[in-house]
């Protein structure tokens, strides 16, 4: 995990809604990092955002409002989307699907409840 | 010098660093924004 991975992480193009979180994100963090740190690190970036607009903002709320669960997508070929697994690193993922020496491209949208 | 914000993100004990940039421009070490 010594390595440092560099990501411009954006909303999916499709399932999230234009005036949701519409910035792109430019990012960096060790390679040692999971997918599900970077949902939780959305998470929590997200609920912070939207209580500065609405003038809120103890630490209790930002706990609560950062339960949100966000999906993480890699595009792949045919301008297909692959959800990526918690679980992995995100040097896994740069070395399984992105393999270019650019920052790596990451879209995100809140999970889908089943 | 632009703004960036860290957070730290805890998850089963691990704990690792995020840094944003507002803009990427001189952020990346690998490659530059068009």
């Amino acid at each position: 995990g010594g390595s440092e991975i560099e990501l411009v992480f954006r909303p999916h193009p499709t399932l999230m809604e234009k005036e949701d979180s519409a910035q792109t994100r430019y990012i960096k963090t060790s390679g040692n990092a999971t997918v599900d740190h970077l949902s939780k690190y959305l998470a929590v970036r997200l609920a912070l955002e939207e209580m500065r607009k609405n003038g809120e903002g103890s630490p209790i709320n930002v706990e609560a409002a950062s339960e949100k669960q966000y999906t993480i997508y890699i595009p792949t070929a045919n301008n297909q989307f692959t959800v990526l697994n918690g679980s992995f690193s995100l040097e896994l993922v740069s070395e399984k699907y992105w393999k270019v020496n650019k920052p790596m491209e990451l879209y995100f949208a809140p999970t889908k409840e089943h | 010098p632009e703004e960036v914000i860290v957070t730290d993100i805890t998850i089963n004990s691990l704990t690792v660093t995020f840094r944003e940039a507002l803009v990427a421009r001189g952020f990346f070490r690998s490659w530059e924004m068009e």
